[in-house]
């Protein structure tokens, strides 16, 4: 079973 | 002042179609050197990351800085309204509450005015540094785009192997599975229908086809995809402009 990972870990807010 | 003036409306066009599908609300901060956007779609998995450089345009004008605020799926119903070889032209003041579409019809006397109600919208500005990635890929954007297209029938997820001289695309879903295999190679006659490939690491990814079926809409404004993937990043897929480029970042699927 696969799950669907996101953006947010990889990314920093400016 | 904003004054950005496109030779040809369809360009504009279709860089708004190539993310309208999905993100809705977005920001565009115009300066001097051109015009930026960025927006995550709601399930925060794919993001868009919009360059639009001065040499993209016929005349650039941007005194100040300005953001634009709009609902793509309101422009897209203005820029409907003009014809794809009218110039177009992006007019905004320094604290604008809208922004004027101009179209002008290059043949006769024909020119139409549109104004188009900005919003605020409380977006946040990634910072996206440099990745590092294990391979990078060029290949026609159009072949890029049937492969996804016909894969993503069979299943919601599409598979992207990456070994040193093979690209494999492959799907297996309740009805059947398929694949796609292809190698590197250089076409001299027509070079944009070569593909490169740059292996630092062999990658085995995962991606859901609804993601991969909103990115390959970016394929009308380019004849290549550049595609960089990673097991530790988002993956890339870049659409170039003449000045710029659409880029995609996609968040893998991962094993429970």
């Amino acid at each position: 079973k696969r799950t669907q990972g996101t953006l947010e870990s990889f990314f920093k807010k400016r | 002042m904003l004054e950005a003036k496109f030779e040809e409306a369809s360009l504009f066009k279709r860089i708004i179609d190539g993310f309208k599908d999905c993100v809705q609300l977005v920001n565009f901060q115009c300066k001097e050197d051109g015009i930026i956007a960025q927006a995550v779609d709601d399930s925060r998995v794919l993001l868009v990351s919009l360059e639009i450089g001065i040499e993209a345009f016929q005349n650039y004008r941007c005194d100040h800085p300005v953001t634009l605020g709009i609902d793509l799926t309101s422009l897209s119903k203005i820029l409907r309204c003009g014809n794809n070889t009218d110039n177009l032209t992006l007019i905004a003041d320094d604290t604008p509450d809208s922004v004027l579409l101009l179209f002008e019809d290059t043949k006769k006397d024909r020119i139409a005015e549109y104004s188009l109600k900005l919003m605020d919208i409380d977006a946040e500005f990634l910072k996206i540094e440099d990745l590092a990635y294990d391979c990078t890929l060029k290949m026609p954007s159009p072949e890029f785009s049937k492969i996804v297209r016909d894969l993503s029938q069979l299943s919601d997820s599409i598979n992207i192997m990456i070994t040193k001289e093979t690209i494999k695309f492959v799907a297996d879903g309740d009805i059947g599975s398929g694949s796609v295999i292809l190698k590197p190679f250089v076409n001299m006659d027509k070079p944009q229908e070569s593909i490169n490939l740059n292996m630092d690491q062999p990658v085995d990814l995962t991606f859901g086809s609804k993601y991969l079926l909103d990115i390959v809409k970016g394929s009308a404004l380019s004849d290549n995809v550049g595609v960089r993937l990673s097991s530790e990043a988002p993956a890339l897929f870049q659409f170039d402009l003449k000045s710029g480029y659409l880029q995609f970042f996609l968040a893998p699927k991962f094993n429970d």
